[in-house]
């Protein structure tokens, strides 16, 4: 693991002092192999690095401690300060019902994620409503209908249009209505560089005024999580992630592409099927996933 | 015009980043990078970029399989047997799957062993309706080894040539999850000789070297016959298959390439390994 490989890299040098150009290159090099072979962007980890450099550069190396732990040391410690810095609650505010946008790539996990906020928000008090505005995947109005009723959360569905900002549009007034606090808006999946379903997010999001709107992920995304991140970012105008199936064994490296592109913080995570598996996201568990 | 370049460390450092940023994964990219230094160094320290870019095609697509073959067929039926993890895009590549073996005058039997995901019997059926093929379900929470066994039991009565089983997503890491894909695998060996004839690990091409655990833990269970690697109309490259094919060998056959029915190849290993470049 990256300790071993660091201690290999420092022997010799515990109890004497300062970490070196020499030693910290062939460190800072395995650091980034490690953070690559976790799924980092190759641009984030070299950035990353550079400021792990930075930190470590003349660092008193503990007397407690050896060199390749200080270095492991700083490393955690800048990972958790990046992905938790910016942590803070879901904003449900506005004019009554405050709305929740969920978005994101196809598969990544919205669907469910809609369900299992949906309870979460229940638990809190709230009364929210689940608003179908995927009318193209095959089934998925039916999907999102099981699952309301598995959390006992009312749904809103139409089917008889096939333009989302009109099921916004009508779940707004049905949830004044049955007077609903929240909307959750669960939307088709997308590519970003799609551009006619863009902007269609950017039209539902008009429609809505959410004042929360997600990108879901899915913890295995690999290298393209910068583009995906960015995108979204911009076009959504997101104001946080969700970071899906962390109950797998994938190391996770794409959160930290993911906050550091988009500078919004991961308020979820997901960690598996059922409607209860959701988590607020650790960014000292994931720090610790991506170093391996 | 020819452009020279000199196999510095500096250029194969950048040849291994374009690989890394296609999710070929580290060591893969490495291997890659050693393998051009030394194939072109014999000859001279430096060569021109096409000659680069065109033994590295060449190293990758060896890599990978054949060109575009088309599946043997076991059976009858052939059952193919669609596993992976959540969300990669089974579902929907069975109906590509079915309409590309149906347009090949073959009946086609669909079978919805996902007895366990909110409405995933009604997407695979409506899809089936799509396409127009029949399709064997049972009830909510019926167990997916019975789905399957009663499916290639009706393909056999009604003379199907292809049977494709579909089933739920799995992390592999879920023991029980695996030992119950396991199970099906098994129970289709009982219902048709040499069953699953063709056994399809999903592979969405936004996945980074999770990718290689996958197809290490799946193949644990059940022997892996092909990758499909989905969603590769988005901006994800895929890469992670040369990963997988460097450690463990296992081909890619299909591709998915959007989400309607005709969204779908067979795999270019040409075609594919130009894209890791472009
Ligand atoms: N293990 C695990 N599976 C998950 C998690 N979140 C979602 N899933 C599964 O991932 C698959 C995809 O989830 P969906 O909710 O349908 O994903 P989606 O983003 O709505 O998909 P599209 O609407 O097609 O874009 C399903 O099998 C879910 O059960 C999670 O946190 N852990
Ligand atoms: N862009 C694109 N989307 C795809 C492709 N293949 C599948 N999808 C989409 O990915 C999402 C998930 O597809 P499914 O077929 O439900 O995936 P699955 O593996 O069966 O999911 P689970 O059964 O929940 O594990 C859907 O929105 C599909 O339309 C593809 O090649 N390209
Ligand atoms: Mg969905
Ligand atoms: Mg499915």
């Amino acid at each position: 693991d990256l300790q071993e490989k660091l201690e290999g890299v420092f022997r010799g040098l515990s109890g004497k002092g300062k970490l070196s150009e020499e030693n910290m290159t062939e460190g800072l090099r395995e650091i980034r192999r490690a953070l690559l072979s976790a799924d980092v962007e190759v641009g984030v980890a070299k950035a990353f690095v550079a400021r792990v450099r930075e930190k470590a550069m003349g660092a008193e190396v503990l007397k407690s401690l050896t060199p390749g732990q200080q270095l492991v040391k700083i490393v955690h410690e800048e990972l958790v300060t990046l992905l938790g810095g910016q942590a803070e609650a879901l904003r449900l505010e506005g004019t009554p019902p405050a709305g929740v946008l969920v978005m994101g790539l196809q598969g990544s996990g919205k669907t469910t994620f809609s369900a299992k906020l949906a309870l979460h928000l229940k638990s809190k008090g709230r009364r929210p409503l689940l608003v179908a505005c995927d009318l193209q995947r095959p089934a998925a109005i039916e999907q999102l209908e099981v699952l309301g009723r598995e959390v006992e959360v009312p749904v809103y569905a139409r089917r008889d249009t096939k333009d989302p900002v009109e099921v916004v549009q009508g779940a707004k007034s049905h949830a004044r209505e049955i007077l609903s606090d929240v909307l959750i808006v669960d939307t088709a999946g997308r590519l970003q560089i799609d551009e006619e379903l863009m902007a269609e997010l950017e039209a539902v999001r008009e429609a809505l005024d959410p004042s929360e709107r997600l990108l879901v992920l899915d913890a295995m995304t690999g290298q393209e999580a910068v583009s995906i991140a960015k995108t979204f970012s911009e076009r959504g105008e997101i104001t946080g992630s969700v970071l899906t199936k962390l109950d797998g064994d994938a190391r996770g490296g794409a959160a930290l592409s993911l906050v550091e592109v988009t500078g919004k913080p991961i308020k979820f995570a997901g960690v598996g099927e059922g409607v209860g598996d959701l988590d607020v996201f650790h960014p000292d568990r994931i720090a610790g996933r991506i170093l391996g | 015009l020819r452009r020279e370049v000199y196999l510095t460390d500096e250029f194969l450092e950048e040849v291994e980043e374009i690989l890394i940023a296609a999710d070929v994964g580290v060591d893969a990219s490495v291997e890659l990078a050693e393998s051009l230094r030394r194939r072109l160094k014999q000859e001279k320290a430096q060569a021109d970029l096409a000659e680069v870019t065109r033994v590295l095609r060449e190293d990758v697509a060896a890599m990978l399989g054949g060109e575009e073959a088309e599946p043997e067929l076991g059976g009858p039926p052939h059952v193919i047997l669609m596993v992976g993890v959540n969300g990669v895009g089974k579902t929907t590549s069975i109906a590509k799957l079915a309409r590309f073996h149906k347009d090949r005058g073959r009946k086609v039997l669909l079978a919805a062993a996902d007895t366990f995901r909110a409405a995933a019997v009604e997407q695979l059926v409506s899809w089936a309706d799509r396409v127009g093929v029949d399709v064997v379900r049972q009830g909510m929470g019926s167990d997916p080894a019975a789905v399957a066994f009663d499916a290639l039991a009706a393909a056999r009565a009604r003379g199907h040539d292809v049977v494709i089983v579909d089933t739920a997503g799995r992390l592999q890491n879920k023991e029980g999850l695996m030992r119950e894909l396991e199970k099906i695998a098994r129970v289709c060996g009982r219902q048709v000789d040499g069953a699953p004839h063709e056994t399809i690990l999903c592979l969405d091409a936004n996945t980074g070297q999770n990718g290689i655990t996958q197809a290490k833990e799946f193949s644990a269970v059940v022997p892996i016959d092909a990758i499909l690697l989905s969603k590769l109309d988005g901006t994800a490259k895929g890469g992670v298959v040369v990963a997988i094919a460097r450690s463990l060998q296992l081909p890619v056959r299909y591709v998915g390439t959007g989400e309607g029915v005709d969204d779908f190849a067979l795999f270019s290993p040409r075609e594919f390994a130009e894209g890791l470049f472009q």
